[in-house]
C-alpha cells in the first residue's frame, strides 16, 4: 500500500524547504508553455550543456544575468481590452496590462524585467510607432512615463523595465500595472496589442551553492 | 523506483543506489511540465572497515570517519555505530511547473541528485 503525499502543515512545511513560499494548489489552467520558456529549461539540462562548458550556478546564460528564478507571467487583463485597434480622436488606443506577482517570494531580487509584446497591424506597411510605458498606481491615472521606445510592425516588441518600473534593491508588488500608448508618427495606421507578457529573473541567494572554504 | 534494500553483508558497501524519483507518484504532475521525474539516487551500504577506505575513484575519506570505522571495529556499542553512508556529490536539476497564479517557472535547484556516495 502506498502512503498518500503529505499535506497540510507537513506539505507547507515540504515545499518552504524548496523555497517555495505556497503550496500549489495542483490543478493549472492549461496553457502552452512558451517557446523561451522551453528554451531555458533546455539549456539548463546538464545533458544538453555543452562539453567544455559547465553550467554557471545561479545564472541563466541566455539572458546573461545572475538568477536561479524564472517566471512568465502573461498579462492577466488581456481578455478585457477590445479586439481591434479602436481610434479616439485620431490618436492610437492605449492599453493597461496588469501582471500578478503573488508568487513571486521576498527573499527573491529581480536581475532582469522584460515586457515582451506582440502587435498586430491591418496593414504591415506601416513605418512603425512609437510606444510609451507607464506605472499605473492605485489610481486610474498613470504616473510619469518611464521609457518611449521606437516600435516595428511584425516584430516582437521587448523592454527592460529592471530600474524603471521594478526596483532593483526593493521587495517586489505583489501586482504590476502599466499603461501603455502607442504614437502615429507619421504613419495612419493603428496597431493591436495582440500579447503582452513579463518576462521576470530573479535571485534567491539562499538557494545558491555557498562558496567553498579553503581550510 | 528503487533498489531492494540491502543488509550488512559483504557486498553491501556504501555507494550511490538508483531512485527514480516520479512526480507522478508523488502527485505533483499537474502542475510539474518538466521533467516528468529524475533520477534523484540515493546512499546505503555498510560504512565497517575495510568498506570505509574507499579506492582512488572514490570520494575522499574524511579522518574522522576512518577513525570513527576504527574504533567502531575495536569496540563495537550500540551508541556509537559505524560512520554513515551519506551524499558525498550531489548535482543540481531545473524543474519547470506552473504556479497558483498561472504563471510558467523555471526553477534551478541545488543538491537534487546523488552522484558519489562516502562513508562520513
Amino acid at each position: 500500500t502506498r502512503a498518500p503525499a503529505p499535506s497540510g502543515p507537513a506539505a507547507a512545511a515540504l515545499f518552504q524547504a524548496l523555497g517555495m513560499h505556497e503550496v500549489p494548489r495542483g490543478v493549472p489552467t492549461p496553457r502552452p508553455v512558451p517557446p523561451v520558456m522551453w528554451r531555458l529549461f533546455r539549456r539548463r539540462d546538464p545533458r544538453e550543456a555543452r562539453a567544455g562548458y559547465p553550467l554557471r550556478p545561479c545564472h541563466v546564460e541566455e539572458l546573461g544575468v545572475a538568477g536561479n528564478i524564472v517566471r512568465h507571467i502573461p498579462d492577466s487583463g488581456l481578455f478585457s481590452r477590445p479586439p481591434g485597434p479602436t481610434r479616439t480622436s485620431g490618436l492610437c488606443p492605449k492599453w493597461t496590462v496588469t501582471f500578478d506577482l503573488k508568487g513571486v517570494g521576498p527573499a527573491e531580487h529581480p536581475t532582469r524585467a522584460r515586457l515582451e509584446l506582440r502587435l498586430e497591424a491591418e496593414h504591415e506597411d506601416t513605418h512603425g510607432w512609437e510606444l510609451s510605458v507607464a506605472l499605473l498606481a492605485e489610481v486610474e491615472h498613470p504616473g510619469p512615463e518611464l521609457l518611449r521606445m521606437p516600435v516595428a510592425p511584425g516584430l516582437p516588441v521587448r523592454a527592460d523595465l529592471l530600474g524603471a518600473a521594478v526596483a532593483t534593491n526593493a521587495s517586489m508588488p505583489r501586482t504590476l500595472r502599466l499603461a501603455l500608448a502607442l504614437h502615429r508618427g507619421a504613419t495612419t495606421v493603428c496597431a493591436r496589442l495582440a500579447e503582452a507578457s513579463l518576462l521576470l529573473v530573479t535571485l534567491d541567494a539562499r538557494l545558491c551553492p555557498p562558496p567553498r572554504l579553503r581550510r | 523506483h528503487t533498489e531492494p534494500r540491502v543488509g550488512g553483508g559483504p557486498g553491501g558497501a556504501c555507494r550511490t543506489r538508483r531512485l527514480h524519483v516520479s512526480f507522478r507518484e508523488v502527485g505533483w504532475h499537474r502542475w510539474v511540465i518538466a521533467p516528468r521525474g529524475f533520477l534523484a539516487n540515493f546512499c546505503q551500504g555498510v560504512c565497517t572497515l575495510p568498506e570505509a577506505l574507499q579506492g582512488p575513484g572514490g570520494p575522499p575519506v574524511l579522518n574522522h570517519a576512518v577513525l570513527h570505522a576504527l574504533m567502531h571495529a575495536a569496540s563495537p556499542t550500540q551508541g556509537a555505530g559505524p560512520p554513515c553512508c551519506v551524499p558525498a556529490r550531489l548535482s543540481p536539476i531545473s524543474v519547470l511547473f506552473f504556479d497558483n497564479s498561472d504563471n510558467v517557472v523555471l526553477r534551478h535547484y541545488e543538491d537534487m541528485v546523488v552522484d558519489e556516495c562516502g562513508c562520513r
